[in-house]
């Protein structure tokens, strides 16, 4: 039996909408710690890793661990369906090949409830080991929705470069050159509005744009975005969804040939 | 251009 009560409930249509352009189905792992994901894109390039803690949901009830394969656009189409105010219900019985999303008005004077047939998916779970990491840039989410959508006009990929003096993004196409450098910025009225640089020694790596685009649907979800960079490893860009958890993206740099 | 890199060459399935 699993029942888990997100009292907002827009959380979870955001959610949709930070993944669904990346992955089409994948497996959603319910446990004691949480509801969680972590998908691969078709082509192996790019993972998205989603945690919602047990403890952010008014009530949690899993008895036992449970992975429910899900249509992500099926889900979304299921999701829009509950308004904004809403308080959406995931239920599933233990053996059982569908989940019910129950959605309730506010004042509790309409409640609708739909039922998603399940899907078996082989998951695919990469071993992700902690690291170090050479640098970790937090800056404003949309700040860098912003730069990854103005640079993709100019070409297809990014070198992301940071130094003691700030963060480069800069592009090439067939049409001229971008760049664009973000300096640490720590005073600043609003914390969410600072750019924060901690470097252990300078990076600098390539990435399809395309991919980090995507990533940037998960803006509506956080005023921050961090992104973690070592050379030879995949980019971590990090949204924190407050009080719940975080959805995490990894991506593989491009290399020279 | 630069070539793709596979997260597989980074981690391991588990």
């Amino acid at each position: 039996m699993l029942e888990l009560r997100l009292v907002q409930g827009s959380l979870l249509k955001k959610v949709l909408d930070a993944m669904r352009e990346l992955v089409n189905d994948a497996n959603f792992d319910c446990s004691a710690t949480g509801f969680s994901l972590q998908a691969m894109d078709s082509s192996h390039v790019a993972l998205v890793a989603l945690l919602l803690r047990s403890e952010g949901f008014e009530h949690y009830r899993c008895d036992r661990n449970l992975s429910m394969g899900m249509n992500l656009n099926n889900m979304s189409k299921m999701l829009r369906c509950a308004g904004n105010d809403d308080i959406i219900t995931i239920k599933a019985d233990d053996g059982t090949d569908s989940v019910t999303f129950m959605f309730e008005s506010p004042n509790q004077d309409k409640i609708a409830d739909f039922e998603m047939k399940l899907m078996d998916i082989d998951s695919e779970h990469l071993g992700i080991p902690d690291a170090e990491y050479q640098a970790i840039v937090r800056m404003p989410s949309s700040e860098f929705a912003r730069i990854c959508k103005d640079l993709s006009s100019i070409g297809d990929t990014v070198v992301i470069s940071v130094t003691k003096e700030g963060v480069k993004f800069s592009t090439a196409g067939d049409i001229g050159t971008a760049n664009i450098v973000c300096r640490q910025n720590k005073t600043v009225d609003k914390p969410e509005e600072a750019t924060i640089i901690e470097m252990q020694e300078p990076v600098s790596l390539t990435f399809a744009l395309r991919y980090l685009n995507s990533f940037t649907k998960a803006t509506p979800l956080s005023d921050t975005v961090t992104i973690s960079l070592s050379s030879e490893l995949p980019v971590v860009v990090e949204y924190k969804i407050a009080e719940m958890g975080y959805i995490r993206y990894y991506l593989a740099p491009k290399i020279e040939e | 251009t630069p070539m793709q890199n596979d997260l597989e060459e980074f981690y391991s399935m588990v």
